[in-house]
């Protein structure tokens, strides 16, 4: 009988960079995060959704993204010249945030566990940024002053005293 | 010496909700996922992205998540009184789509796999709608008119002729 939480895990020492308004069509993710690669600047998140919005008649989205926050702002600059060439909008940094993280091998297919994640946050009036899932993992991103209250209110929402505290030194 | 990925897979069943302009304050992520969990609709993928719109005043984000098709419709009626009480906006449904994704254990800090995944994608002019990701699983979510050709193409971009070709069943 596998729990369906066995972990939780925060990482205080990311930052998210969004790029507004890229033109959605083919081929504009495979340049971006081309570039941050050539960069050697490595991407820890990834999330674009699926809101659309039409700006001088042409469709875009905005997608962001997190890194290490000492590479915020090489993966900025390392954007700056490509923004030019594919005419998105500005490129925002955020270095005030937490990345927060349930982690289970049980979870997919246990429509609770996410409401449970939400509500331990809500009921400390964290207020949840970015939501991203996988079956073994559901993150959120924080403001970085809630990463540590967050950690302990999810820890003991799924019953973890002492076991698995997997906390991301500081 | 792992190759950063080991497989594909695509699931052409899926559907996508978007809430649109949820007021931006802890507890909505909560409700609305709370409430599905209540009605037994299982959520396969949740995508929150930084994206904060004031609307009347009122710092908003879109939630969009991805269930079962045939949850699809269920899940609207069940949001629909909700959103009411949680003065969101409207409720999208989109049936037409397929996620493809790349697992690997190899892939977490492999700066290049991410672009390589959505060059593929691009060479073939496929649009990405949404993407997530997390260590082993990269996901985006295309037009399911795009699924099959989608699943052939990053297939040979990674070299996985013959093995490891997860195609959940029509
Ligand atoms: C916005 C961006 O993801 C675009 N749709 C692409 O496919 O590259
Ligand atoms: C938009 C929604 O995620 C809200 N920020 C919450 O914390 O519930």
């Amino acid at each position: 009988q596998v729990p369906p939480v066995r972990g939780v895990a925060l990482d205080r020492h990311q930052a998210r960079l969004a790029i507004l308004h890229v033109p959605d069509r083919p081929g504009m993710a495979a340049q971006i995060f081309g570039l941050l690669a050539t960069e050697n600047i490595s991407v820890d998140t990834i999330i674009q959704s699926q809101r659309c919005r039409v700006i001088n008649d042409i469709p875009t989205r905005d997608i962001a993204f997190t890194v290490a926050q000492e590479d915020a702002e090489i993966a900025r600059n390392a954007l700056s010249e490509l923004a030019k060439t594919i005419n998105c909008g500005e490129i925002i940094v955020d270095n005030a945030i937490a990345k927060v993280s349930i982690i289970g091998a049980g979870m997919i297919g246990c429509p609770g566990v996410a409401a449970q994640f939400f509500s331990a946050l809500a009921k400390e009036n964290i207020n949840i940024q970015m939501i991203t899932t996988s079956e073994i993992k559901i993150s959120c991103v924080v403001a970085e002053s809630d990463g540590v209250k967050a950690l302990k209110v999810v820890h003991q929402a799924f019953d973890l005293a002492g076991k698995d505290k997997i906390h991301v030194p500081a």
